[in-house]
């Protein structure tokens, strides 16, 4: 018998880069 | 025991791993497609995708890190970030591109391609922002 394993389910946007533009000018 | 690694490298990128879009829908991460990102983002209330332009490469603090500038967004920000060379990023209608993608493939099983010069990768950035 093979017990179930939770699968992690990660989200999309951890997958995306959070590119903040730096406030100047 | 610690390494002086710049980023440590996160488990999702590993093909086969199992992503969330914003409507609910599971995809693996290989099967990711530029519309699924900008899909999820029309829905999400914080987050904007942006096209960011590779604008440089240069090598890192360590021998596996880079530094990539972009130009982010319609006002063409500049950002630079360090990464390590396998660190994938999802440019526009091409799908993942790294700067090894050798290494990248080695590492996670996951396709890739080589990112370049001018290559437009997604980003996101808060709807709210000022």
């Amino acid at each position: 018998n093979v017990e179930p394993r939770s699968v992690p389910v990660f989200p999309w946007h951890s997958l995306v880069p959070f590119l903040e533009p730096s406030q100047s000018g | 025991s610690s390494s002086s690694s710049p980023v440590a490298l996160p488990p999702f990128f590993m093909r086969g791993s199992i992503i969330q879009l914003a409507d609910g829908e599971l995809k693996r991460v290989e099967d990711l497609k530029t519309e699924d990102f900008i899909q999820s983002a029309e829905i999400s209330s914080e987050l904007k995708i942006d096209s960011s332009t590779v604008e440089r490469i240069d090598s890192g603090q360590s021998p596996n890190a880079v530094v990539i500038q972009f130009s982010v967004g319609e006002l063409k920000a500049q950002v630079c970030v360090e990464v390590l060379v396998e660190y994938p990023f999802f440019v526009f209608g091409q799908g993942w591109s790294s700067c090894c993608p050798d290494r990248t493939t080695q590492l996670f099983e996951l396709s890739c391609a080589k990112l370049c010069v001018g290559d437009v990768c997604v980003s996101l950035t808060l709807r709210s922002l000022r």
